[in-house]
């Protein structure tokens, strides 16, 4: 089912390729710009409830801001040469750099394509089934992350309940 | 289903992102770069039946040869803030400039995944049950396509027989 081969796919054409080292990658730029600064290492993935991703995580809590990228990942892949793999770091300022928070994250893609489906009259995807599929999504991605041990050190899932109504997004 | 799935997060994901001005872009590339050879505007995209996708087009025929980047597309989505979409051109030369010709192709990205799926013990599907996928897949992305007039001009799915079993890749 959808969601299920949404996970798999997010994982072999994604996850696999940026998750090895990514905690050393992550210290590297927090080393160069904000060495006095709190941190966490990990891809913080998130999953919400209603499937409506913000462009930028800012959008949805003003108090979260841009900070920077990270050394990106450069692989070829089903014949795009060098495609380019990169993720944002972003902040929560405190009143000084040791109060400051910096980490790394982004919604989990796929679940955005859900969202769109399910407002596309054409892809037929009901907003039950939609909610269906999220969870089959997350179910099925929590499982391959738990029998990738490395992974546990450099990924966090985020589920949560952001309760937005599709009449309330905009 | 999988293949369904895939389809329509392949359009609202990618295509939807980069075909607009596909065709222009890739005419800019070529009256820089190759202004006395023949080219399609389009982007050629290859559904392979076994799924597998070479790495880069030279991999799976040495005639195809790299030859550069249209400009690529940048868009802030699901938090990744500018993230890139680029693509690759490709070449086959002829004694002259004249007679070589330059194309924009890559396999469909979501049936490397179907191909890695079915490889791996843990993610269950079957050889005939990835055949399947793959068949939904280029049936619904084929119905997407032809329903968004504007993308027939920039974009032309290109389903083929490789007659690769699993066995004789690598
Ligand atoms: N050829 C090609 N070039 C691209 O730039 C590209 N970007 C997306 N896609 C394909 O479109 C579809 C929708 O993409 P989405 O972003 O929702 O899911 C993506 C996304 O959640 C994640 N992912 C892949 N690349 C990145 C990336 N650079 N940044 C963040 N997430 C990414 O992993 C999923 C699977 O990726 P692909 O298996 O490469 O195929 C995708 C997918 O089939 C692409 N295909």
């Amino acid at each position: 089912n959808a969601g299920h081969g949404m996970a798999w796919s997010y994982y072999f054409g994604y996850l696999k390729l940026i998750l090895p080292n990514f905690d050393a990658r992550v210290k590297n730029w927090i080393d160069e710009n904000a060495p006095k600064s709190m941190y966490s290492p990990k891809l913080h993935i998130l999953v919400p409830r209603s499937c409506y991703c913000y462009p930028s995580l800012n959008d949805a809590d003003s108090r979260i801001t841009i900070a920077g990228t990270p050394e990106p990942i450069s692989a070829s892949r089903a014949g795009t040469i060098k495609r380019l793999y990169k993720n944002t770091i972003y902040k929560i300022e405190g009143k000084t750099e040791e109060d400051t928070y910096y980490f790394v994250a982004e919604y989990a893609t796929p679940v955005l394509s859900l969202y769109e489906m399910a407002e596309s009259d054409e892809a037929g995807l009901s907003a039950d089934e939609k909610l269906n599929q999220m969870k089959q999504f997350y179910t099925t991605l929590s499982h391959i992350l738990s029998v990738n041990p490395e992974f546990v050190q450099t990924c966090v899932l985020v589920p949560y309940d952001d309760k937005l109504d599709e009449d309330e997004v905009r």
